[in-house]
């Protein structure tokens, strides 16, 4: 169980990209990642189709080498929120 | 045109909706106007919605759903032994379960589009809220969460960076550009002496956040107070007190829905009845409106006050129970309120120690003279930087300058955290209409511990609202604007000149100026080349000093704000605990006036280690002067003595 406050890293990504929707795909699949669609504007949501699912530490290499492309301005690593229903 | 009551088996024991003592959400009375959710789309964000349920099948709107879990458009939940996928399909039958087709009961909007979003049975993340809160805003009006961060007492969480910039996507351009409208379940923590406003979604101005009551009208076990609660529907949750009817899942029906989650989505669907009653409303429209229609008779709290425009507002309820009839007549003849202005007061920049009491109250202006100036107040927040050795042990209190006070955080035993709060922007509906002018009292109150430490290092003052108390049903303001007063109207039928008797206010004209203007003739010259000039009676607001003036200097003041006295001689505002004052020069025109006689106790108060720690050091110097003093005059007897022994083997020995 990961402490309090401890980041759970998730699988999937959020991603801004330029060029649009079929760029957004051309990027996840040279990258291994599914696209799971467009969240607003030119931001996507990733799931990488071999990274763990859960890990305490960060993806530093697959996030590096997303970052490195040129239509990709900002990208993060999507953390676990523990949400409850009311 | 003629209204015949929902047949539905059930209906009869929607307490909630009609009931003989009126003690409801006045839902049928809405309906009798006409309304029944028609034309507006509804999204529940939660676990799915059983799209296949009878009850829900004709009003399911496919547009308004997706499954962000698996990124496909089916929203059907995960079915469990255990049924724990039925949150959604619960709250999306209390909306819009289908009127009369002898099923279960009827939704509040049971003629609204019902879609719902799977997003909570799975990994939540920041991308997952914002996509779920961002789903098709051209076609969804009305988002309703009943979920958010742990309800524990204490946890401080809220929207991060893509579901803040969700949150503000979907006000400004939503719904072509008018806003879409969230509704939230303001929490569920009470047992563990929670806070709503350290969750960050009901704790944000662009949700409407909706607490609970019980049937008869008290506060249910599981509610938290806090100050951004907006307004309450009926979910019960006491012993012996009747729940809500609504869908459950495996196309059931149950009498058993309790908690807040119970009474966003009633909010939901009264709100899609105000929105076809009006379908130009804007997201803050709504927000108006509800200030103004909800209902505080029946509800029992200790804590109603009245607010400085004459509303009662509790931090359990809000203004008070939804009343779906008045919102719905309201929202028919209702005029856009205009541009929502944000002035932001940097009131503490430097550290403060907290101490056990900090008391900041400082003066504002409101951003007077700026295009951003606030005279009517919608939401008021206080951003806060401090660090504290146990959080839970704070209290933090706001009081407007007509003296309304908000809790913006009560003790929370279980929160143990030394993080303190880092940004945090702690929200009030209460001072809503309220002219913000005047001075503003932070309170920072240490609820527990006596050892307990911390310093506040930011506390920038947000207010929103209009520059004007404009908006409102069409055809009132007529206190402000006078038919037929305008002489002289611009291209864009704005009104610039008054006829005589009359004086320009805003885009208007008055007899009298409002509280807070004072009636000023401007000259000016019509045409550059002619030398007559032209006189405009005109409204302008007073000084930042003055409540009332007779004119718009610090020195034409007729009455003070609250802890100012006003000097006859000078026809100024004097601070009664004055010390300071900063000149108005820079155009700021924002008079801080002074730190008050509780900051002085604290810094006093925090002064006490220091000059103990100063009455030590000269002890400890002291102690040691004088033992070295000691044994000199030792080492020099026992010298002397040595000195005289010349035996040999005889030891010399020095200090």
């Amino acid at each position: 169980t990961p402490s309090l406050g401890q980041k759970v890293y998730t699988n999937t990504w959020a991603v801004h990209i330029t060029g649009g929707e079929e760029e957004a795909n051309r990027l996840a699949r040279k990258h291994d990642f599914i696209n799971h669609g467009n969240i607003f504007g030119d931001y996507y949501h990733f799931r990488h189709r071999r990274v763990v699912k859960r890990s305490l530490s960060e993806h530093r290499g697959t996030h590096i080498r997303l970052h490195r492309e040129p239509q990709v301005s900002w990208a993060e690593q999507q953390v676990v929120k523990r949400r409850k229903k009311r | 045109d003629i209204y015949s009551e929902p047949a539905d088996p059930k209906f009869a024991q929607q307490w909630y909706l009609y009931n003989s003592n009126h003690r409801d959400l006045n839902v049928k009375e809405a309906w009798k106007q006409g309304v029944t959710g028609k034309g507006v789309v509804v999204s529940i964000l939660d676990d799915g919605i059983e799209m296949n349920h009878p009850d829900l099948e004709r009003n399911y709107d496919p547009d308004a759903s997706y499954d962000v879990n698996d990124g496909d458009p089916d929203p059907q939940p995960r079915y469990t032994q255990l049924n724990d996928n039925r949150h959604g399909t619960r709250c999306a039958g209390e909306v819009a379960a289908v009127a009369n087709n002898d099923i279960c009961g009827v939704g509040v909007a049971y003629n609204a589009k019902i879609g719902g979003v799977r997003m909570l049975d799975g990994e939540v993340t920041d991308a997952v809220e914002a996509q779920s809160l961002s789903l098709n805003p051209q076609h969804i009006d009305i988002y309703s969460a009943s979920w958010g961060p742990e309800d524990d007492g204490k946890t401080v969480d809220g929207p991060a960076k893509l579901a803040k910039d969700a949150f503000l996507r979907g006000v400004t351009e939503g719904r072509g550009g008018l806003g879409s409208i969230f509704v939230w379940a303001s929490g569920n923590g009470g047992r563990e002496k929670d806070s709503c406003n350290c969750d960050g979604y009901t704790n944000s101005i662009y949700t409407l956040s909706i607490s609970s009551s019980t049937q008869y009208g008290n506060v249910p076990w599981y509610s938290e107070a806090c100050s951004s609660t907006l307004a309450t529907t009926y979910s019960s949750g006491g012993l012996n007190e009747k729940q809500i009817i609504t869908t459950d899942l495996r196309q059931k029906c149950t009498d058993s829905h309790t908690g807040t989650s119970a009474s966003a989505p009633l909010a939901a669907g009264i709100i899609a009845l105000a929105l076809e009653a009006n379908k130009n409303l804007t997201w803050r429209d709504m927000q108006h409106l509800v200030v103004r229609t909800s209902n505080p008779a029946h509800l029992t709290t200790d804590d109603w006050r009245t607010n400085g425009v004459g509303r009662k507002v509790s931090h359990s309820y809000g203004y008070g129970l939804l009343d779906a009839a008045a919102i719905v007549a309201l929202a028919k003849n209702w005029t856009n309120v205009g541009p929502q202005q944000k002035c932001v007061l940097s009131l503490v920049s430097e550290p403060k120690n907290i101490g056990s009491h900090l008391v900041i109250s400082k003066n504002v202006d409101s951003c007077a003279g700026k295009p951003n100036f606030v005279s009517s107040l919608e939401h008021a927040q206080a951003q806060l930087t401090l660090s504290y050795n146990r959080r839970g042990n704070l209290a933090i209190y706001l009081i407007s300058p007509q003296g309304t006070r908000s809790t913006l955080l009560a003790g929370r035993p279980h929160d143990y955290s030394s993080e303190g709060f880092n940004d945090w922007a702690f929200m009030t509906t209460h001072s809503w209409d309220e002219d913000p002018r005047g001075e503003w009292t932070l309170e920072i109150e240490n609820k527990a511990g006596l050892s307990d430490f911390g310093t506040l290092t930011q506390f920038t003052l947000i207010l929103y609202g209009t520059a004007s108390s404009s908006g409102g049903p069409s055809t009132a303001d007529s206190s402000q604007t006078t038919d037929g007063s305008c002489k002289t109207y611009d291209l864009n039928q704005i009104c610039t000149e008054c006829n005589p008797g009359f004086y320009l206010f805003q885009k208007g004209c008055v007899q009298e100026c409002p509280t807070g203007y004072a009636p000023v003739t401007t000259s000016s010259n019509p045409f550059d080349n002619k030398v007559n000039s032209v006189l405009h009676p005109i409204c302008l607001s007073c000084h930042s000093l003055c409540l009332t003036c007779s004119g718009t200097g610090p020195q034409d003041c007729l009455s003070c704000p609250p802890h100012s006295h006003l000097d006859p001689v000078s026809n100024t505002c004097l601070h009664q605990n004055q010390i300071q004052r900063e000149s108005p020069d820079g155009g700021l025109d924002q008079q801080v006036t002074g730190v008050l006689s509780g900051i002085l106790r604290s810094q006093h108060s925090s002064s006490l280690p220091a000059v103990m720690a100063v009455l030590s050091c000269a002890f400890i110097m002291a102690t040691f002067v004088g033992v070295f003093g000691l044994l000199q005059w030792r080492s020099r007897g026992l010298n002397k003595l040595y000195s005289t022994d010349t035996r040999p083997g005889s030891i010399m020995r020095s200090g």
